[in-house]
């Protein structure tokens, strides 16, 4: 799996 | 943005503003640990160091400031002007037993090794354990007021819903954030026990407290 980070998140 | 997500933030809007207004209605901060407090005011200023590096959203800065802005908001009227109602005997949770090893653990588990990327990782586990001293604070008086319960369910709601977002994400966004769902869970799980007593007291109207 592609692991993506999620910033975009509070 | 999905659904999930959208009232996981609602829900943990909901939580900062139920906490604020208890505390300014009773004019009292009884029930609730400044260490906890001082803890989420910890894990906002190390999550939210990207203010400076990066936009996302008009919606994700308004958060971010907010949720800043109110936890030392909440800090200031714990330990200045409610500071006569705050139950420190109570609230004896070490902080030390969380922040370090959970600083240890931030640096050995990253995606990668930058300061910021450090400081956010922190934050991450930082704030799976932080309402330890609330919930240690819950058992050691055996009670809490109705108002703190539901204070504790919505923050406790705010990271269930964000895991069926990760879900949501994975399946139709084919976005995974290892780090961010495994804390998410364990902060989730810690809710488990003050999740039941919650449905089966305070929802039926009673107030929650523990058998002795």
């Amino acid at each position: 799996i592609e692991i993506i980070s999620t910033k975009d998140e509070l | 943005m999905n659904v999930f997500r959208l009232l996981g933030d609602m829900s943990h809007l909901l939580a900062i503003l139920i906490l604020l207004l208890k505390m300014w209605k009773t004019r009292s901060c009884a029930g609730i640990s400044g260490k906890t407090q001082i803890l989420f005011a910890l894990v906002f200023t190390t999550r939210y160091l990207d203010l400076f590096s990066s936009f996302i959203s008009i919606y994700n800065t308004t958060m971010k400031l907010f949720f800043i802005a109110s936890s030392y908001f909440t800090i200031f009227l714990m330990y200045s002007k409610f500071k006569a109602t705050y139950d420190s005997n109570h609230d004896s949770f070490r902080m030390e037993f969380l922040v370090v090893p959970v600083g240890g653990l931030a640096f050995l588990v990253n995606h990668e090794f930058l300061p910021l990327e450090i400081l956010w990782t922190f934050s991450i586990y930082l704030e799976s354990v932080a309402i330890l001293p609330q919930l240690f604070m819950v058992s050691k008086t055996g009670e809490a007021e109705t108002i703190t319960s539901h204070y504790l369910f919505a923050l406790g709601s705010y990271r269930l819903l964000y895991i069926f977002n990760w879900v949501y994400r994975y399946y139709f966004d084919g976005f995974f954030d290892l780090i961010a769902v495994v804390a998410g869970c364990v902060q989730t799980i810690l809710y488990c026990d003050f999740f039941y007593l919650y449905i089966t007291k305070v929802l039926k109207g009673k107030k929650l407290s523990l058998p002795a």
